[in-house]
């Protein structure tokens, strides 16, 4: 299960954006 | 246009990896703390509208900051390596 506070989510959300844009430009 | 697959693997595993630092770093909270805020100066910097002169935060120099946060962890900074889009 996930106990995340508000900051942990908006890491989750950086962190996938991040890998979402290093897809993109390889 | 990649598949929507791809994106929840993706948010799945940055799930996973904010956890595992979480649990990692359960005695030490501040470090936990520190990688979350150097991970917002970087979304800030990215949100910056293009074209200022002044770019802000670099994949590098993100990346030379969480290394030594997590000095001695090494797979968690390998791990992070592979969510950094190439600088």
């Amino acid at each position: 299960s996930y106990d995340f506070t508000p900051m942990d989510s908006s890491a989750v959300y950086v962190l996938s954006s991040m890998a979402r844009q290093r897809r993109a430009s390889s | 246009q990649p598949p929507p697959e791809s994106d929840s693997l993706e948010f799945h595993n940055a799930i996973s990896y904010v956890n595992k630092i979480k649990t990692r770093f359960l005695d030490r909270p501040e470090i936990y703390r520190s990688f979350l805020e150097i991970l917002h100066t970087y979304q800030k910097d990215q949100l910056n509208p293009k074209g200022r002169p002044f770019r802000g935060m670099s994949e590098e120099e993100v990346f030379t900051e969480v290394a030594s946060l997590f000095h001695g962890q090494e797979d968690l900074l390998s791990e992070f390596g592979q969510f950094l889009p190439e600088a």
